[in-house]
């Protein structure tokens, strides 16, 4: 990984949470 | 052959040699997930952050998330008692830490951390100036940055009336916080130095 961001799979989380995912929330 | 990580994020700084790097990784997002999840709660609040492009809201909390998180946790790091509690609540004292090999990064978080909880700040003034750090992140990759630099703007100009009001006496604490955003941007270039370092085979 070039990017600490991506080592986190912050922006994965970050998606999600904007997105409201109802699955993620569930969790 | 031991392994640490050292990150208050976490439920404790001692790695479990019998798990995979996977599982390893796999532990310490379960920590730092909710945390980023409120970060992105908190930014959905700010006015006028939902009116940016898709893209310029991931990118600034991709770019910023670290930033508020030192913000939010600055109260972790005890400079009185010299330790840092990790999110498992257990203490942990300087001294241990830096036997872990934290360093340079270590002392600067207790730095900040000093300084800010010294500003006295209320709730409400530690929720906009937190406001102004995730707006003030890096701009690299932002398709629109004038709409980023006019929300930034106003909401400068909102923490300078806030504290105004606050501290008729104190003007010196508005500019003290605004010498703290390039100090957060020093930190989040350090800590993401360590995390490109850091490999779990």
């Amino acid at each position: 990984f070039s990017d600490p961001a991506s080592n986190l799979g912050l922006e994965d989380i970050i998606r999600k949470a904007l997105m409201g995912n109802l699955e993620e929330r569930q969790d | 052959n031991r392994l640490y990580l050292v990150c208050p994020m976490n439920i404790s700084p001692h790695v479990n040699l019998h798990k995979t790097g996977h599982e390893v990784w796999e532990e310490f997002s379960h920590c730092f997930t909710p945390a980023v999840r409120e970060v992105v709660e908190f930014a959905k609040k700010i006015p006028g952050f939902r009116d940016l492009s898709q893209h310029d809201q991931v990118s600034l909390l991709k770019a910023g998330t670290f930033e508020v998180l030192v913000v939010r946790f600055a109260s972790l790091f005890n400079v009185k008692d010299r330790t840092v509690t990790f999110l498992g609540g257990n203490k942990y004292s300087v001294e241990t830490l830096k036997a872990m090999g934290s360093g340079y990064l270590l002392n600067a978080m207790f730095d900040f951390s000093e300084k800010l909880m010294n500003l006295g700040l209320s709730e409400e003034e530690m929720s906009l100036f937190t406001a102004v750090v995730l707006v003030s992140a890096d701009r690299s990759g932002l398709e629109n940055v004038n709409s980023v630099e006019a929300l930034q703007e106003t909401l400068i100009r909102a923490l300078r009336s806030l504290i105004t009001r606050n501290h008729p006496n104190e003007s010196a604490i508005f500019t003290k916080l605004l010498l703290k955003l390039p100090d957060l941007r020093s930190l989040n270039n350090v800590h993401s130095e360590q995390l490109l370092a850091f490999k779990v085979h």
